[in-house]
C-alpha cells in the first residue's frame, strides 16, 4: 500500500477527482494554500496498491495543467525578498501537480 | 515513531477525539472531503510510538462506525460513470475509519 | 526526498512561511485543529531534499515559539477526564512546532 499526497490547482481538482472515482480509486480532498502565491489549492490523499501508483500518477498528469500566472506576491515579504523589488508583477509557472508517494506500513479499514 | 493518518466520518470525530485525549494521545484534526460522496469528513494525524499503534487503531475501531447511506452521487459524472445509470439513489457502505500508518524517520518537538 | 509535516501555532505561521519562501523552499499550508485545546493551528507540508531537513527544521525552531496558555478545555470531556475536576483553568504548555519527517518513495512534479 502506498499513500499518494498530490497538490493540484483548484481549477483542476474536479476533473482529476472525477477521473479517479470513475476508475474506482478512493480519494480524500483537503483544502490547502500555496506557500508562495498564498492562494487556495487542493491536496489529495489517495491510498493505492503499489502497482497502481503509475496509473494514478498518469491520471493526475492528464487532468492537471501547468499555467503561467502573473502575480504580485501577497506576502508581507521578509526584508531580503522585498529587496528584490518585487513590486513588478512577477511571472510564476505554477505546475499541474506536485506528487509525493509515501510508503504505508499498515492499512486498516473498518 | 509512527504517524497515523485516519479518515473518519464527521459524526464520529468528536467521540474518537475525546477518547484519544482522555488516554493522553496527541492528535490534530483536518477537515476533509470524501472523493466519492463529496461530503465533509475528518482526517486525523496522530503521531505515536510504534508500540501504541494497535491501541490507537482499537480506539478508532471502537468509536467509528460503518453506515449504509443512500445517496444520489453529486459528481458531475464522467461519461462512463453516468452511463451506468446512476440516476437511481445508490446505496453506499461508508466505513467507520480508513487508517494509514506511516513510518516517521525523524520527530522533533520544540 | 523527504516530506516534512509540521504543526505550528497560527500566530507563528506567517513568519515561518515567509522565512521558508525567502530561502526558496516550497511549502503548502493546511488549516487544522489541535485535538486537546480544540483551537485552530497550521499544518505545513514541506517537501525537501534529504540534506535540507536540518536547515528547514531550524527555520521552524527559529520562528515558532512555545507558549503557556491558560485554558478551560472545550472538550465535552469523557467521564474520566471530567472526574479530574477540569473546571479550574488548566495551564497548558503549547509547543512551538511538532515536526514529523517522512520518507518519500517517489516524487513527481508536472
Ligand atoms: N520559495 C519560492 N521561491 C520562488 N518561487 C516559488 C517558491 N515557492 C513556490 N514558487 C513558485 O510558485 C508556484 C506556486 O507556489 P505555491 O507555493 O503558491 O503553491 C505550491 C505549493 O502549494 C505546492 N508545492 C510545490 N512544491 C512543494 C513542496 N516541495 N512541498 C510542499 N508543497 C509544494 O504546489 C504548489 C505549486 O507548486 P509549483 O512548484 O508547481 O509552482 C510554484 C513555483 O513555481
Ligand atoms: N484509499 C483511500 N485513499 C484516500 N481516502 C480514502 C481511501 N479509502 C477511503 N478513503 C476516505 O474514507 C472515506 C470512506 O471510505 P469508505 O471506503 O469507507 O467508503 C466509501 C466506499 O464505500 C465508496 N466509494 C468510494 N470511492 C468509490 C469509487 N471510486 N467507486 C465506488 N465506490 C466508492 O463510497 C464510500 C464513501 O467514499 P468517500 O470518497 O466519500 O469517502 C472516503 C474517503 O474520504
Ligand atoms: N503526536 C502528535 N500527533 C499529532 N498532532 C500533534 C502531536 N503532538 C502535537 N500535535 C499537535 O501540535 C499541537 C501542539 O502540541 P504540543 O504538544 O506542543 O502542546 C500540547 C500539549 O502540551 C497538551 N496536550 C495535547 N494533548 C494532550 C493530552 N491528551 N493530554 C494532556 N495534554 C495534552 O496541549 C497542547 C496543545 O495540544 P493541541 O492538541 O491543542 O495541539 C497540538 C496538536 O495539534
Amino acid at each position: 500500500m502506498k499513500l499518494i499526497v498530490a497538490i493540484v490547482q483548484d481549477v483542476d481538482a474536479r476533473a482529476v477527482l472525477d477521473a479517479l472515482m470513475a476508475d474506482g480509486y478512493r480519494a480524500t480532498r483537503i483544502s490547502s494554500t500555496g506557500g508562495f502565491l498564498v492562494r487556495g489549492n487542493s491536496t489529495f490523499l489517495v491510498g493505492v496498491e503499489e502497482n497502481q501508483v503509475e496509473t494514478v500518477a498518469a491520471i493526475f498528469k492528464k487532468h492537471c495543467h501547468a499555467r503561467r500566472e502573473f502575480v504580485s506576491p501577497m506576502l508581507p515579504l521578509s526584508e531580503e525578498a522585498a529587496a528584490r523589488h518585487w513590486v513588478q508583477p512577477l511571472e510564476v509557472e505554477v505546475g499541474g501537480a506536485t506528487i509525493f508517494v509515501l510508503n504505508v506500513d499498515q492499512f486498516e479499514h473498518f
